[in-house]
């Protein structure tokens, strides 16, 4: 489904250059779900923007459902996007002056349903993940981790086949963490396939398989995958 | 050193309201290091910010080193932050057009030091989070973790006597946050109270003490408190 080819990203700062990514190579199949885990600056932001569309690499190549995604041009990369791709921001970048049950309407924008479904799907969604009472609050309106859960609400709602999640649920407290990690599991049996960055060992429990980045590359330091 | 004594807060959203904190009474000595814990929309960045000065109760007091924190004029109450207050937020707040080492620099403007005093200050606290080579990167040059250390940094670079901190190992790998940890434990051992909120079970070992929020009141259900 996602096939990722001796990705390289270097981001200039001043005069300076940040290897973010040196070189990773990785495949996952329909279906997968994925964990990231990895020290903070060990490039797994990096990896997942570039996976999704949003950050062309220094070189190598992103391959989705088999189209290139950096082959394509910006409109036709947004069009991608919208159809196969759920993200969920690690800042959650929700749109300030909107409700949290119209950000989560967004990504129905192209589709052709009524104004009055899509509140409808847009609201059960966040009635999944527990936001039921909150819904036409702005996001500086929520806690930390009610804006976190309108993001994953937004990025699930149009049911893409593949969600990107970049640390869902670092705002979460153990209990209402777990109930994501269950609906992600749930998804993911119905066929969504997801990669998912974690900085907590207990969600890798929910996941078909674990990587670990480490400066930019992907890590097979047996050591390291055992701690 | 802090005592709260009945705080309420409602807040007003669209003809309703929204009962954040429903009565919270809690004394904190000079010393003392308290972890807080409670799901998602418990109360715990209410309660933090009600301490910090930045958020009026609805009912109730605030005391800390016997100064009643909401009797103070809003200058005077400016004035209280600056001396006493190290603040790390649960959105780091790092002001976007202002490099690492600005951002960390801020708290220092009313000290009499010359500016290069200061940016070596600020320096040294940055090297102490792990961020030695990227102090002159804005913001979005960062990864989530490290804008996360870069808050922490500036929180506590002018060694003040109370560290209010809102998930501040929320964005980090287990790593670098028993780091951090460690530097707060330090930080505590040499004099700094410390009110932590957390949703990280492994950072109370840390801690003096753990509380735990629950529907805006201090949780006192044994059975929860044990789990
Ligand atoms: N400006 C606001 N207007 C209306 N309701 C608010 C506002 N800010 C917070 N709330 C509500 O107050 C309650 C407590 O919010 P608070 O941010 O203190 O929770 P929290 O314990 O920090 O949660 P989290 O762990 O998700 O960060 C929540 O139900 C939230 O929806
Ligand atoms: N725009 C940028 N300019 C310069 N360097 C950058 C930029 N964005 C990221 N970096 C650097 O690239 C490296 C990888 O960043 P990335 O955000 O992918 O890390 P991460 O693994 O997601 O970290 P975290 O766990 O802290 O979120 C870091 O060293 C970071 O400082
Ligand atoms: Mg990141
Ligand atoms: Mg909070």
């Amino acid at each position: 489904m996602i096939a990722m080819k001796n990705l390289t990203k270097a981001y200039k700062s001043m005069g300076d250059e940040v290897q973010a990514l040196r070189g990773v190579s990785l495949n996952i199949d329909k279906g997968e779900s994925v964990a990231v885990m990895g020290q903070s600056g060990s490039g797994k932001s990096t990896l997942l923007s570039i996976l999704g569309g949003l950050n062309p690499p220094t070189s190598g190549s992103v391959e989705v459902d088999g189209i290139d995604v950096y082959a394509l041009s910006q409109e036709k990369r947004a069009d991608f996007r919208r159809e196969y791709l759920g993200f969920v921001f690690q800042q959650f970048q929700l749109i300030p002056y909107l409700t949290a049950l119209e950000n989560v309407m967004l990504p129905l924008t192209t589709i052709k349903k009524s104004n009055r479904e899509k509140r409808e799907i847009a609201g059960s969604v966040l009635c999944r993940v527990g936001l039921a009472g909150k819904m036409n609050r702005l996001p500086n309106q929520l806690s930390g981790g009610e804006q976190e859960r309108v993001a994953i609400a937004r990025a699930i709602v149009n049911e893409p086949p593949v969600l990107l999640a970049d640390e869902p649920t670092g705002s979460l407290d153990t209990k209402t963490g777990d109930e994501i990690m269950a609906l992600f599991q749930r998804l993911n049996q119905d066929g969504l396939t997801v990669l998912m960055v974690t900085h907590n060992p207990e969600n890798t429990r929910y996941m078909s398989r674990t990587i670990i980045m480490k400066d930019g590359q992907l890590c097979t330091d047996k050591a390291e995958l055992l701690q």
